[in-house]
């Protein structure tokens, strides 16, 4: 999972 | 992580201990919508299912920490805790937020980025979260007066999605395929139902008065 699409906002 | 994002986290974590201390200090969570308070619990362990399984970063992981674990205690609170019980105005909150529930989990069926269990859950805690303060404002408007600390806790829970959103914006300038539809829309939904909370909050704030909803 590249940075842009994995959930990684809280 | 870029300034706004992290603001917006900072904003929302002080909108916890904002909370936390009024229930603390007075041993009171009046004027609290416990029924906000229940819908923000499933909304971070519905979202953050993914606490074990994908690691972004300790920050990250604390955070959903934090706010998982403050938000059931808040609850729990309001609930069980034999002092804060007694000053929670049961007939006050009466909202039927299971129609919200329903009703988002319905939409995060139709709507959501991959149709998996993870992610359905994803996007019904994003809609969710845009609605979850709902029963809090009825009750503000209810209850007339509003206490500093209640006052303050929802601006703040109010004020962190707007910086949310301008992370969205800055992130999809900086980054090429950037695109989170989901939550922008509901971002936006979520921000613009304090439109009015924040306009007579400011009011309150300039003419140096008692924070007065209207009824």
């Amino acid at each position: 999972k590249d940075d842009s699409d994995a959930k990684d906002e809280l | 992580m870029n300034i706004f994002r992290l603001a917006g986290d900072m904003t929302h974590l002080i909108s916890v201990l904002v909370l936390l201390l009024k229930i603390y200090a007075t041993k009171s969570c009046s004027g609290i919508s416990l029924k906000t308070q229940e819908l923000y619990a499933m909304v971070f362990l519905a979202r953050y299912l993914d606490l074990f399984s994908d690691f972004i970063s300790l920050y990250n992981t604390v955070m959903k920490l934090v706010f998982i674990g403050s938000s059931l205690a808040i609850v729990w609170c309001m609930r069980y805790h034999r002092v804060v019980r007694r000053s929670y105005d049961r007939e006050l909150d009466t909202f039927r937020y299971w129609i919200l529930v329903g009703a988002c989990f319905t939409l995060a069926l139709v709507l959501h980025e991959k149709f998996s269990f993870q992610e359905v859950f994803w996007a019904f805690s994003i809609y969710l979260e845009a609605v979850a303060i709902l029963p809090q404002l009825v009750l503000l408007q209810r209850s007339g007066n509003v206490d500093n600390l209640t006052g303050q806790y929802v601006f703040f829970l109010g004020a962190y999605r707007a910086f949310y959103i301008l992370n969205w914006i800055y992130r999809y300038l900086t980054e090429p395929r950037f695109t989170r539809w989901i939550s922008c829309v509901s971002g936006l939904v979520q921000t613009a139902l304090y439109a009015d909370f924040f306009y007579y909050y400011f009011i309150s704030w300039k003419n140096n008065a008692k924070l007065q909803l209207p009824a």
